[in-house]
């Protein structure tokens, strides 16, 4: 069957997981904003797919958007905390 | 540990609760809070003293959407809590969040105990673990406060920091606190394996390893999933025409219906019809085609004929004499794919599921991520 794609919904979830808990920040530079963001977004989702010790693929796959969603602590896993 | 494994100075620590939720009652929120500070003092020299009034180390406090630091909770679900390094003015500090359902002992909302003791971790200095089963591992997950022990990574880590308590005979680490195992060590010896509607379990100790057909593995405590079933088991199957788990340990056998004991169990042995000199199973599956289920003791098995509820005749045979090159005691078996597995020792035998062939000879963790 067709390769599921991650909804515009999840894509925003996991945005804003990656900034709660793994230190993605945004592009202020807006001549490569959109690229630097992409490079950016794809090495914190594989920073939390390291951490849960998941398939490391940098893409929002099914096991990546779970663990995004279940309850948990608001403590971020590997970014500075002050 | 936090970067810069920043820690409290003094091991006497004060404690004061600023307002409460109205989910639980005063005297249930005290006790959790209370109990979930005596997961640590229990493993280290911190002790913790309540005060009414002042400024404590730990000041904690339930409320909702912006609270008053720069982290603001989100509503239902996501986050619950969170909690500050050990340093002056916030620090220490433990926030709740309040849109949550917070329980005394539930699964039906979040037990504030379970929360709070991992909130105290990052009070007392810990930061997340990625150990699955660890009290400081991200996620929440329901374990009954009263059989909750504080897992070995979590004494590790706040052992590094505060060291042992000395005061408690025997000394650290507690013998009856569950040492977590792990999927990488050679010797492993699994206890039992099954499959569970879809997914399989690979039980050692009081933990087990669940892995879904998407092949993510996450290792919980037994009694996370199963409040009534033993640790340390011998054998499991499943039979997915009952949507019955079986759960064996000594002369005992359990069912589950999902995670449900079914009423009637325990029961013994002798329900399966095997001989009343038989101690324990060392491995069971069952084969879903043909409704037999096969237990094994140690080098030789039994046929129960699920469906008759009657022990096949000609039985107990030799285990080499169905599963050729099967020499040794069989400790664990499970079916996937088409293969049936045999476990003994740190070696896992495959075989085709209906010609019984030997194909090939792999590890133990052979399934686990490692």
């Amino acid at each position: 069957g067709p390769i599921s794609q991650p909804s515009d919904k999840d894509e925003a979830t996991a945005e804003h997981y990656l900034k709660s808990f793994y230190n993605l920040t945004d592009v202020t530079d807006e001549t490569t904003a959109v690229r630097r963001e992409a490079i950016q977004l794809t090495e914190k989702m594989k920073e939390m797919q390291k951490f849960f010790g998941f398939k490391v693929t940098g893409k929002l796959d099914k096991e990546t958007m779970e663990m995004m969603k279940k309850p948990r602590c608001g403590v971020p896993d590997v970014a500075a905390y002050s | 540990t936090f970067e810069g494994k920043p820690k409290w100075q003094t091991n006497k620590l004060t404690y004061r609760i600023l307002n409460y939720t109205p989910d639980m009652s005063v005297a249930e929120v005290d006790t959790s809070m209370e109990k979930a500070l005596q997961v640590w003092a229990k493993v280290t020299p911190l002790k913790f003293t309540r005060i009414y009034s002042g400024t404590a180390d730990i000041m904690i406090s339930f409320g909702t959407r912006y609270h008053g630091d720069a982290y603001p909770f989100d509503g239902p679900q996501g986050t619950l809590a969170h909690a500050f390094a050990p340093s002056l003015a916030i620090g220490g500090d433990a926030h709740f969040d309040d849109d949550e359902f917070f329980t005394f002992r539930s699964s039906k909302g979040f037990v504030l105990f379970l929360v709070a003791a991992h909130e105290f971790g990052h009070s007392l200095g810990l930061s997340h673990s990625n150990v699955r089963g660890a009290l400081m591992f991200p996620t929440y997950s329901f374990t009954d406060p009263n059989h909750f022990s504080l897992p070995s990574d979590d004494i590790r880590g706040i052992q590094s920091l505060y060291g042992p308590n000395r005061d408690r005979t025997p000394i650290q680490p507690d013998p009856e606190v569950p040492t977590t195992p792990n999927a990488c060590d050679p010797n492993l010896i699994l206890d039992a394996v099954t499959t569970l509607r879809g997914e399989t379990m690979f039980f050692k100790d009081s933990f087990f390893w669940r892995r879904s057909p998407s092949r993510s593995v996450t290792q919980l405590p037994i009694k996370r999933f199963w409040l009534n079933a033993p640790n340390n088991i011998d054998a499991a199957y499943e039979d997915p025409v009952q949507d019955k788990l079986f759960f064996f340990k000594g002369r005992q056998v359990w069912a589950f219906n999902g995670i449900n004991l079914v009423p009637g169990y325990p029961k013994t042995l002798s329900s399966f019809g095997l001989p009343s000199s038989v101690r324990k199973v060392s491995a069971a599956v069952h084969v879903k085609s043909s409704g037999k289920t096969l237990l094994f003791i140690d080098k030789v098995y039994y046929s129960y004929d699920a469906r008759a509820k009657k022990m096949d005749r000609r039985y107990p045979q030799r285990v080499e004499s169905g599963f050729s090159e099967m020499t040794g005691a069989v400790t664990a078996a499970h079916i996937s794919n088409g293969y049936i597995y045999l476990y003994s020792g740190t070696n896992v035998y495959e075989f085709g599921l209906y010609s019984k062939k030997y194909l090939r000879e792999l590890k133990n963790n052979f399934f686990l991520p490692c």
